[in-house]
């Protein structure tokens, strides 16, 4: 819902409001997580390594409804549009192009909201292990959301592709988030 | 003076994640 400021502010405070836009987003992405049966099972260690692995990439299937690969234009809740140009001043650029071709495969999907939410779950328990003591129970989540996932070949009999497809955006996000997570973000200090 | 602190997406990810757990103790 943050809006990146109008041209007439800062590139720095351009960079302060996309910086606090972040907090609540990874707000929303520790309830969505707590959401997911089963997750709170896990134990607490296990849950806060999922989420710092994953989050990031939750927030990029959740940031692509932003996106308009056609227009190459990203609108934010509050309905403020901006062009990719315009948003390189945020020094993202190579983050936003990434954005704006994994958005263009995942929107072609189609997927319904409920499709889009388990994908999410399944994303956020796929993420990276290496902090993780009982593998054995995030591992059985994680099948049992895959499981759930292919609600939406039930839906399609009649397309055997999409799922495969769907899963294969699980790397793609990998590599959105070795490649973005250590972007700056800059915090005012008052 | 230090008007800023500057960190990364990951690691400002990773301290509200730590502190949302904290507070819900």
């Amino acid at each position: 819902a943050c809006p990146v400021a109008p041209a007439s502010r800062s590139s720095q405070e351009v960079w302060d409001s996309f910086s606090q836009c972040f907090t609540p987003a990874v707000r929303e992405v520790v309830e969505f997580a707590k959401s997911i049966p089963g997750f709170q099972s896990l134990s607490q260690h296990d849950q806060v390594m999922l989420l710092k692995s994953g989050t990031f990439q939750v927030l990029m299937v959740r940031f692509c409804s932003l996106f308009d690969a056609k227009e190459r234009a990203v609108t934010f809740l509050n309905g403020q549009t901006y062009s990719l140009a315009s948003l390189r001043a945020l020094g993202m650029g190579s983050l936003l192009d990434a954005m704006f071709d994994f958005s263009e495969k995942l929107g072609s999907m189609g997927l319904e909201p409920d499709e889009m939410a388990l994908f999410m779950a399944v994303v956020l328990v796929s993420a990276d292990r290496s902090g993780i003591v009982d593998v054995g129970a995030v591992e059985q989540l994680q099948e049992n959301l895959i499981k759930a996932l292919r609600l939406i070949t039930s839906r399609r009999p009649d397309d055997s592709t999409l799922f495969p497809k769907l899963l294969l955006r699980l790397p793609d996000l990998r590599t959105l988030n070795n490649h973005h997570s250590d972007k700056l973000l800059a915090f005012r200090i008052d | 003076p230090k008007t800023h602190r500057v960190m990364t997406l990951a690691d400002h990810i990773s301290h509200i994640i730590t502190q949302d757990f904290a507070r819900n103790q």
